[in-house]
């Protein structure tokens, strides 16, 4: 029921009495910064028409339902020297860790979704979703296969006029490394560790996908629901975010440049390898 | 060679555009798995050759026992990943009392990684090549991880470290052992009671 806070050196985040993310403090600075996740519930068409297709495995079409989680998550605090973590339980089968290294000036989401509940018959897609007060203006930023950054605008193509039909969908966009806003002051940027979709359907708000469990073919030639199992059950995915979060005019080196950085350790990470070592003492092994 | 040409063919089938979007069939997404696996496995081989030749230059040119005031340094180190740690779970780091983390940086600097061990003790200490403790903490993994179908693991801890100073393109260890407090301790932590789902009917009552 109290507000909790963890951090280090470099940056502090909240969660506030209902166990959201609330705030976070970089640079001295305090801003919002809230955290939930959401599901769409997908289309359901005869595939006769395009206009009447089922969202699957090629498309992305929700059917207008957006849905909460929860309205209150259940967290247990760990801190320690190296480490302080969140977990966060939003309900049967979303959960998240929330932690801040003591030497990273990032924070890391470790989400945890799945198996999606399908009793009620209809398909799930659930983002993970990132509030800021950044007056972002309909434009976001998405990376271009961790390549260049491509300037995104809401609702807008630049060599036609748009109207769009599917104002979620239509406004989706690859992300294989990053997506990003920022207004004068502010800046947030999410790093993937896997290629997603991605969107700001909202100044200020970047959304992921980050699992999807469908009942139905689209259509389009795969000829399969995308209703992943194991052994009956659907499938469980873990993965994790990377968020870098501050104020544009006073970070050294700059928001960018940590992006940068960080995305070389993300998508490049070291490699690890375990042997046993039963059979030496220390000494033996040095 | 041919190690490699396995993952190099797997990497080729992966290239086709319903592997990168995920669009094929579920049997061909099992299938790319396998494929891809089987690569990995196979390239196991080469790692480790590779990184007996980096632990022990003065072997690898065939002149050990000169060099080495007599000592014959004729030890190699079976490498091993574990493709489970996405869900905290690692044979070795649990069942063993002492094991080496090795970690090589592939960028052209140098680098460092926070890394996390699935562990089943309650304590161990992270000492580097230089005998120096590093620091470390014990995090419990999340009960919604712990509680995972088919996540048949002892590991309810998982010890988390600083690996610092990695060297470009190079590799450095550490060395993990578990510290045993007491009998009590050891008695419960190497003989955990192990999760038997109810709903594990397909592996048989005997599927720890």
């Amino acid at each position: 029921s109290e507000e909790v806070t963890i951090g280090n050196k470099y940056l502090n985040i909240s969660f506030d009495s209902n166990g959201f993310l609330s705030s976070i403090v970089a640079n001295g600075i305090s801003s919002r910064l809230r955290q939930t996740f959401v599901y769409y519930e997908a289309a359901l068409g005869d595939n006769k028409e395009f206009s009447n297709r089922s969202s699957g495995a090629y498309i992305f079409r929700p059917n207008g339902t957006e849905k909460f989680v929860t309205e209150s998550v259940q967290l247990r605090v760990v801190k320690g020297n190296v480490v302080q973590e969140v977990h966060q339980v939003f309900n049967e089968w979303i959960s998240q860790v929330v932690r801040v290294y003591a030497d990273e000036n990032h924070v890391e989401f470790e989400w945890l979704v799945g198996d999606i509940p399908i009793e009620d018959g209809i398909g799930k897609e659930v983002v993970s979703r990132f509030y800021t007060a950044a007056q972002s203006n309909g434009v976001f930023y998405t990376d271009s296969n961790g390549r260049e950054m491509i300037k995104r605008t809401r609702n807008h193509r630049d060599t036609w006029d748009l109207h769009l039909e599917e104002p979620i969908a239509g406004n989706y966009y690859p992300v294989t490394a990053k997506i990003a806003l920022e207004d004068e002051n502010l800046r947030l940027a999410v790093l993937t560790d896997r290629a997603q979709g991605g969107s700001s359907l909202e100044d200020g708000a970047l959304e992921l996908m980050v699992h999807r469990r469908l009942l139905h073919d689209d259509a389009f030639g795969v000829e399969e629901a995308l209703d992943e199992r194991a052994f009956g059950r659907g499938l469980v995915a873990r993965g994790k975010h990377y968020v870098l979060f501050g104020s544009k005019k006073t970070s050294n080196p700059t928001l960018q440049a940590r992006e940068r950085f960080l995305q070389n350790q993300v998508l490049l990470p070291t490699w690890i390898f375990l042997s046993d070592t039963s059979k030496f003492k220390y000494e033996d092994w040095q | 060679g041919p190690h490699l040409n396995v993952l190099r063919e797997a990497m080729g089938v992966m290239q086709h555009h319903d592997a990168v979007t995920g669009t094929e069939k579920q049997h061909v997404a099992n299938d790319y798995s396998r494929m891809l696996h089987r690569a990995i496995e196979a390239c196991g081989a080469n790692t480790q050759i590779v990184l007996n030749q980096i632990v022990d230059p003065v072997q690898k040119k065939g002149y050990g026992k000169k060099q080495n005031h007599g000592v014959k340094r004729d030890f190699t180190f079976e490498f091993d990943t574990c493709h489970l740690l996405n869900i905290s779970k690692c044979e070795i780091t649990e069942s063993k009392d002492n094991f080496m983390v090795t970690l090589y940086n592939p960028l052209a600097h140098s680098g460092y990684q926070y890394v996390r061990l699935p562990v089943s003790g309650s304590k161990y200490v992270v000492k580097d090549y230089r005998g120096i403790e590093t620091p470390s903490q014990m995090v419990p993994i999340p009960e919604s991880v712990q509680n995972l179908n088919y996540r048949f693991s002892n590991a309810s801890y998982e010890v988390v470290f600083l690996a610092n100073e990695l060297p470009p393109l190079g590799f450095k260890s550490y060395y993990v052992s578990r510290i045993i407090e007491s009998v009590d301790d050891f008695s419960k932590d190497s003989n955990p009671s192990v999760r038997v789902q109810a709903d594990q009917p397909h592996f048989g009552s005997g599927w720890h």
